[in-house]
């Protein structure tokens, strides 16, 4: 089972089309393994990317040194995924 | 039973198949369970169709779930499921869409990627199936229509979340759907359901000059997602892929309006602005709730506009 531990999700914003350009060879850094919840399409649109925890370092790093806007759109991955498996063995055992 | 369904939790493929032959046995005389093909693990695709009768009446599409890790959808889709079986003889519109069309709901279309998220990797999009000469494995099911095939917005990296595949329905997943729509011949809308970017769309994703339809389809559009906010409030953006989006060679809807159905239309469900795909199982019930009145609102012009 693949796991998520400190991933993080960031919505960014890109205010220009350079900055759609520049969100676009972030992913196709494989070894970045960014994952694009929201795809970078217009400036304006906001852009949801998930990054695994050994990379966000350099991610941040990434956005800041080319002046985007970002928010942490979810703090760990992981945790959300354990909430989301304990709300479905909980609704399997009442349904028992 | 449908009755004591826990429509407010997310449930795995098998409960959901399971529950698929409980409402047609609750509603013998209008849904039923076909199977379309086989996905590339071997699992059934099963589609409800809900019909009063008549063969090969004007039919409506319906479909979530395309991309696995879209969970809301399928949980969308077996609430709508249920609330059409309940609605019709109850509510006008149902009933007197019902009374002249069918309807067929596919729930969980990428089930093998569904499958694949509840037992390895939450977040996985595509479909399962191995890439000739590539560690990497699925197809995005929804760039690989013929349609714009290996177009803008889609990749030839079969790494990518958007890998287009090796041609036009090579996945099989896609293909049922074609043979599908192509061997019943009455299809006359198709509306494919993802999440969550809260956005109603229609064709083209592949070009940028709009259809003929364009204004009729913005029009239709921009009602529904007026009566989609009037429930709780949520904003929906519409418009046509290309120009709301992004270019995206290889979609359902763009391949389904190429082949003649008029009324193609995309959803993306809501988010909260929080969760992404992993919207919280109490969300269910409010976007389906809310959905509702857009689906009806396409269907009924559907209904109203024969062609």
């Amino acid at each position: 089972e693949q796991l998520f531990v400190g991933d993080q999700v960031l919505r960014v914003t890109a205010r220009k089309e350079e900055q759609i350009a520049l969100l676009r060879v972030l992913g196709e850094q494989e070894e970045l393994q960014v994952d694009f919840w929201r795809h970078p399409n217009s400036p304006g649109h906001p852009v949801d990317l998930r990054v695994p925890f050994l990379n966000l370092h350099g991610v941040k790093k990434f956005l800041e040194s080319h002046n985007f806007s970002y928010s942490i759109m979810i703090e760990d991955v992981q945790e959300l995924l354990d909430e989301e498996k304990e709300s479905m063995r909980r609704s399997r055992r009442v349904k028992r | 039973s449908s009755r004591t369904f826990d429509f407010s939790s997310y449930h795995t493929i098998d409960e959901i198949y399971d529950w698929m032959d409980v409402l047609v046995e609750d509603h013998p005389n209008l849904v039923s369970k076909i199977q379309i093909g086989q996905s590339y693990e071997n699992r059934a695709l099963y589609v409800l169709k809900f019909s009063t009768g008549g063969w090969k009446r004007p039919a409506i599409w319906l479909d979530t779930g395309i991309h696995s890790r879209e969970w809301i959808t399928q949980a969308t889709g077996v609430w709508t499921a249920n609330k059409i079986a309940k609605e019709y003889g109850q509510d006008p519109s149902v009933t007197a869409i019902l009374d002249s069309m069918d309807i067929f709901l596919e729930i969980v279309t990428n089930p093998d990627g569904f499958a694949f998220t509840h037992s390895s990797n939450r977040l996985w999009r595509k479909t399962r199936s191995l890439n000739a000469g590539s560690r990497c494995v699925g197809v995005d099911p929804n760039r690989n229509w013929d349609a714009g095939f290996g177009g803008a917005g889609s990749s030839s990296n079969p790494c990518s979340e958007t890998y287009h595949g090796p041609h036009a329905h090579s996945e099989r997943e896609v293909r049922a759907i074609v043979d599908f729509i192509h061997a019943h011949g009455n299809v006359k809308s198709v509306i494919s359901i993802h999440s969550y970017s809260q956005m109603l769309l229609f064709p083209y994703g592949y070009r940028r000059e709009p259809t003929p339809d364009h204004q009729e389809m913005n029009e239709l559009a921009k009602k529904a997602v007026s009566d989609l906010a009037a429930v709780f409030g949520t904003k929906y953006t519409y418009g046509s892929i290309a120009n709301t989006i992004y270019m995206a060679g290889g979609t359902t809807i763009d391949w389904a309006y190429d082949n003649g159905v008029k009324y193609s239309f995309t959803l993306e469900l809501r988010d909260s602005g929080r969760y992404g795909f992993l919207l919280p199982s109490s969300q269910i019930v409010p976007t389906a709730t809310e959905t509702w009145p857009a689906l009806l609102d396409i269907m009924v012009h559907v209904l109203e506009h024969p062609y």
